[in-house]
C-alpha cells in the first residue's frame, strides 16, 4: 500500500512539467526515503535524478519499496486537471497496475480521482559516484534560462569555461558568435540574486543548447540554478524542489573529435 | 562541433 499526501500539489505538477519533455516513460521508486526518479532521454545523452523525501510529504506511507512504471506525458495530462493551490494523494496498491492520483481543493469542496494505467519498464538504473567537482556555479534560474534560450538563436553548442575572471557561456553558429559573460556578484539585495563562483580549478566543456534549454523547464521550481562541472564528468544542472529534495539533470559532454 | 558522448560512459550500470 502507497499513499502520499502533498499539500503543495503545485510542486508535482512543476515536476511533471521539468521532465516530460525529456523522458517519455520511467519508473517512479517509493521507499522510505522518499518517492523518486532516475531516468535517461532515448538518445542516452542526458539523465535526470528527481528525488521528493518522505519528510516532504504531509502523509506518507510505503509500506514495501514499490516501482511503478509511469507514461509521463499521461502523468502530465493527468496533473495539468489538479488545480495550481490543490493537495494531491497519489495511492498505489502493492503488485497493482494502476496509480490514482486524488485532488483536493483547500476549501475541501471537491475531490477528483484520476485513475492511470502503469506500465512495465525495462530500464536500466546507473550508479552515479559522489564527485568533487572543478567549478560550481550558483546564479539566478531565470539568469541561466535567459542564456540558454539567447544562445540556441545563434548556435547549438555551448562552451561553459569558468576561470578566475568569471563564468563564460559561448557559442558559435552560421551568423555569428556570442560569449556571455558573468561575475560573482554577492551583494545583492535577496540572496537567490547572487552569482557564486566556487572554481577549484579552471573548467572548459561544450553541451548540445537542445538539451539545457530542456532542463530549464524547472525555473519555475526554484530561483536559483547549481551548475556543477569537471573536466571528466558530465555537468550536473540541479534545481532544489522547495525543502523537500531536487532535480539534478546530468548531461554528458560533447567531446574532440 | 565536437562528438556527442554518452552518460553510460561515464555512469555505470548498477
Amino acid at each position: 500500500m502507497l499513499e502520499l499526501r502533498l499539500v503543495q500539489g503545485s510542486l508535482l505538477k512543476k515536476v511533471l512539467e521539468s521532465i516530460k519533455d525529456l523522458v517519455n516513460d520511467a519508473n517512479f521508486d517509493c521507499s522510505s526515503t522518499g518517492f523518486s526518479l532516475q531516468a535517461m532521454d532515448s538518445s542516452h545523452v542526458a539523465l535526470v535524478s528527481l528525488l521528493l523525501r518522505s519528510e516532504g510529504f504531509e502523509h506518507y506511507r510505503c509500506d514495501r519499496n514499490l516501482s511503478m512504471g509511469m507514461n509521463l506525458g499521461n502523468m502530465s495530462k493527468m496533473l495539468k486537471c489538479a488545480g495550481n493551490d490543490d493537495i494531491i494523494t497519489i495511492k498505489a496498491d502493492d503488485g497493482g497496475d494502476t496509480v490514482t492520483f486524488m485532488f483536493e481543493s483547500p476549501t475541501q469542496d471537491k475531490i477528483a480521482d484520476f485513475e492511470m494505467k502503469l506500465m512495465d519498464i525495462d530500464s536500466e538504473h546507473l550508479g552515479i559516484p559522489d564527485a568533487e567537482y572543478h567549478s560550481i556555479v550558483r546564479m539566478p534560474s531565470s539568469e541561466f534560462q535567459r542564456i540558454c534560450k539567447d544562445l540556441s538563436t545563434i548556435g547549438d553548442t555551448v562552451v561553459i569555461s569558468v576561470t578566475k575572471e568569471g563564468v563564460k557561456f559561448s557559442t558559435a553558429g552560421d551568423i555569428g558568435t556570442a560569449n556571455i559573460v558573468l561575475r560573482q556578484n554577492t551583494t545583492v539585495d535577496k540572496p537567490e540574486d547572487a552569482i557564486v563562483i566556487e572554481m577549484n580549478e579552471p573548467v572548459s566543456l561544450s553541451f548540445a543548447l537542445r538539451y539545457m534549454n530542456s532542463f530549464t523547464k524547472a525555473t519555475p521550481l526554484s530561483d536559483t540554478v547549481t551548475i556543477s562541472l569537471s573536466s571528466e564528468l558530465p555537468v550536473v544542472v540541479e534545481y532544489k524542489v522547495a525543502e523537500m529534495g531536487y532535480i539534478r539533470y546530468y548531461l554528458a559532454p560533447k567531446i574532440e573529435e | 562541433m565536437g562528438l556527442q558522448s554518452r552518460i553510460s560512459e561515464y555512469f555505470n550500470g548498477d
